[in-house]
């Protein structure tokens, strides 16, 4: 057997390729040059490819996070190792640069799995990880959808825009059907 | 929603998820990302990230039923995906990318589309969205 890496992530149309292809090739270049049996290092890796996404303005997640209805933000992320099922999670991050890299703080300075609003954020500022004023997160198109959501008086899912050139029917609540 | 699932060369296995949740959420909402085997899951027979309607996969714990239905069914990887995709979670509201600890690469969804990518150690690439 050989290695084998997957990874979503929801983007305009126009910009896919580009993002997808910029975070396969992170990913391709680190499993490459790091074959040795050392599960840590493929984790270390691995988390930097979800940091890699959550710097993209374009992912909903980190920076581009879409907005609740009271237009802040509220982060989430979640990591685990298969061969320990050691995991870490936090929720309601609102100044977290990156989410993912406090869940493994939590997966490994902490005898818990999950942290979440108040409390993750103090330990965020206790581990001294990077951390910005909420509105660096908030982004004029995730504006937008928040008043299109509000206006059609519904909760969607973070991609909504090519919806129309699909061969499909449209749901009758509302959300847009893209992962 | 973003996540990443890898699997190297001994058959370790790791998933990572991260979001900021659904447009309009209520404040104080918590999706199925952070949660453990619903929206992330990783064991030794395999690492899953889910993506789409929060709620809708933490009701099928769709992380962890793909990995029970390996680890107690004897289900392959893509047979575990296609039955928790198909049969367990509704039409329009759940995608999700996996590896197994052998190295086989699913990216099943039930939702218009899904960006996804992935590449093998053989050389395999694939994005794709639709």
């Amino acid at each position: 057997m050989g290695w084998a890496i997957a990874l979503h992530g929801d983007i305009p149309r126009e910009l896919r390729e580009s993002c997808l292809h910029r975070c396969l090739g992170i990913a391709i270049d680190a499993l490459n040059s790091h074959k040795s049996p050392l599960d840590v290092v493929e984790l270390v890796l691995l988390f930097s490819f979800v940091r890699e996404l959550e710097n993209d303005p374009h992912f909903n997640a980190g920076k581009g996070s879409v907005l609740t209805n009271n237009g802040t933000v509220e982060m989430e992320a979640c990591i685990m190792d298969g061969s320990t099922k050691n995991c870490g999670a936090v929720s309601g991050l609102t100044t977290v640069v990156n989410a993912v890299s406090l869940a493994r703080l939590v997966m490994e300075r902490t005898p818990h799995i999950y942290l979440a609003f108040e409390g993750a954020e103090a330990f965020a500022r206790e581990q001294g990880v990077e951390t910005v004023d909420s509105s660096h997160f908030i982004t004029p198109q995730n504006i937008e959808r928040l008043k299109q959501a509000k206006a059609a008086n519904s909760v969607q899912v973070d991609y909504t825009q090519p919806i129309s050139i699909v061969d499909e029917p449209p749901v009758p609540n509302g959300d847009s059907q893209i992962g | 929603t973003v996540g990443c699932v890898a699997v190297d060369s001994s058959g370790n296995l790791a998933a990572a998820t991260s979001t900021g949740g659904l447009v309009n959420k209520m404040v104080g909402r918590i999706g199925d990302t952070p949660l453990v085997g619903a929206g992330t899951y990783a064991n030794k027979f395999c690492a899953v990230s889910c993506t789409g309607k929060g709620e809708e996969i933490i009701r099928a714990t769709v992380a962890r039923d793909v990995a029970a239905l390996m680890e107690y069914k004897g289900l392959t990887l893509k047979e575990a995906t296609d039955y928790v995709i198909k049969e367990s979670t509704p039409k329009g509201t759940t995608g999700l990318i996996a590896v197994s600890a052998t190295g086989e690469v699913v990216t099943p969804f039930n939702t218009t589309g899904m960006f996804r990518a992935c590449a093998t150690q053989d050389g395999k690439t694939q994005i794709g969205i639709w």
